[in-house]
């Protein structure tokens, strides 16, 4: 669908509206030092399990206004936890009430979450289907490097659950389920838990509202051909909220509740994704090391910044092949982070503006057309009529000199034809 | 603070090591 160059890439405009079939694509076969991969998808796109002929699709604007729901709650959570930025965490409590359920001891107290609010979510995210339970049955999840706690809607459902395509999680179904014990220490692993009859309680709520309460569980997960055993997620009995017909969530954060920390042993901490072009093609999900193969351009991981979150060191920015003129001290300032939820790059309002700005120069040099601002998208074209479209190229340089240069598929997001935006967005202020 | 979102990791190997503490991109990966 595209060529480029060093200043320009090609776009076929017809790529940026991918058919409503799932198209006969070669798998990506494992790549030689990875140990399990797994396929991903867009959850709204025609390859994924969830996809229902006559389901709707979000809305763009829907897409986008979700979009700057994760990205102001990540900016809350990251403002709480190191004390930066002008927001503050907000407190958002949950009553989870969990009854008395087949299979699980009955409490008389009525446990109560101080949950954290502020973890993010998003319409746009992709999903992996995984195996859970003994027999293993099959179930879609959200991925995400935004937060850390794996979890899936369970029966019998005490509270409240919403439709899923796929059958709920049956505990009593799985001979390897285990609730965790209060006195587990894991249990002091989550963020938000509380205890009912000795069973440990874990609770998220996210920042658009969305949240997930239960037991606190264990049982063997299988993710491609592997099998971890004795994984903690939560088996949810009060789950409400814009989880489309997802089965729950693949929490792939720094947290000692997530996949990436709970299979270290086996995988060293290690995975890479590749996220695909349009949302009618299918990407990877790999666990191990070395499975983003040799030619990875690598950058710092600042750990230290704070939880959960992949803290990077974002230097610069060309478009065109030239250097923004941006002060290396933008970037350092509000500090960046690496997120497979968020659809759109957020950026400090001066960086923003530097590139919006060198990017416009270079549609106007070719005579684009100008269109409306869409949403949180304010650089917009009007592709009608044409086939090719010549781009400037833009690349995010990071500590180190890794340079991501993004694919033509991200450099625009096309509302319609006559609607192409710059796929960037400011941030406000260069605090946040 | 600035977010790099899924849209730019497009067609990208987006690499994540806590052992090595690196975080990585590797064009051309699907």
């Amino acid at each position: 669908a595209a060529g480029s160059s060093d200043d320009r890439a090609l776009l076929s405009v017809a790529s940026l509206f991918p058919g409503p079939a799932c198209p006969a694509t070669a798998e990506h076969g494992p790549s030689a030092a990875a140990s399990a991969r797994m396929r991903i998808v867009h959850q709204h796109g025609p390859c994924s399990p969830l996809a229902d002929a006559h389901g709707k699709r979000p809305a763009h604007d829907e897409i986008l206004a979700a979009d700057q729901n994760r990205v102001e709650s990540i900016q809350r959570r990251v403002s709480a936890t190191t004390g930066r930025g002008k927001l503050t965490k907000r407190a958002a409590p949950v009553q989870p009430a969990p009854k008395k359920s087949p299979g699980h001891s009955a409490s008389s107290s009525t446990p109560s979450l101080p949950a954290t609010s502020g973890r993010a979510l998003s319409t746009g995210n992709y999903v992996v289907t995984v195996g859970l339970g003994t027999p293993a049955s099959k179930y879609t999840v959200v991925f995400d490097t935004g937060s850390d706690t794996t979890w899936v809607q369970c029966r019998p459902c005490v509270v409240k659950c919403y439709r899923q395509k796929e059958p709920l999680f049956d505990p009593a179904k799985s001979s390897t389920y285990a609730n965790v014990s209060c006195s587990d220490p894991a249990c002091d692993d989550l963020d938000s838990n509380g205890c009912t009859g000795g069973h440990c309680l874990y609770a998220v709520q996210y920042g658009d509202g969305s949240y997930t309460v239960g037991f606190f569980a264990q049982d063997t997960l299988t993710i491609a051909h592997d099998a971890i055993k004795g994984f903690r997620f939560g088996c949810g009995e009060k789950n409400s909220g814009l989880f489309g017909k997802t089965a729950g969530l693949m929490g792939l954060g720094r947290g000692k509740t997530s996949l990436t920390v709970q299979a270290y042993d086996k995988y060293g901490g290690a995975f890479a994704y590749c996220l695909p072009a349009s949302s009618s093609g299918t990407g990877y999900l790999d666990f191990g090391p070395g499975s983003a193969g040799n030619n990875a351009r690598l950058t710092p991981m600042l750990a230290d910044k704070g939880p959960t979150f992949y803290y990077v060191g974002m230097t610069g920015i060309r478009v065109g092949g030239q250097q923004v003129p941006i002060a290396e001290s933008v970037f350092s300032t509000a500090g960046t982070l690496v997120d497979s939820g968020t659809v759109i790059t957020r950026l400090p309002a001066t960086a923003y503006t530097a590139l919006s700005k060198a990017f416009a120069t270079g549609m106007s040099a070719s005579g684009y057309k100008t269109a409306p601002a869409y949403s949180i998208l304010d650089t917009c074209y009007d592709f009608t009529g044409l086939s090719d479209v010549s781009l400037p190229t833009v690349s995010l340089v990071f500590q180190g000199g890794a340079c991501l240069d993004v694919d033509v598929s991200g450099i625009v997001y096309a509302i319609s034809q006559a609607q192409v935006c710059l796929a960037f967005a400011s941030n406000g202020d260069d605090e946040s | 603070v600035a977010i790099v979102g899924n849209t730019q990791q497009k067609t990208y190997g987006v690499l994540y090591d806590l052992g090595r503490k690196t975080v990585g991109f590797a064009p051309g990966s699907c």
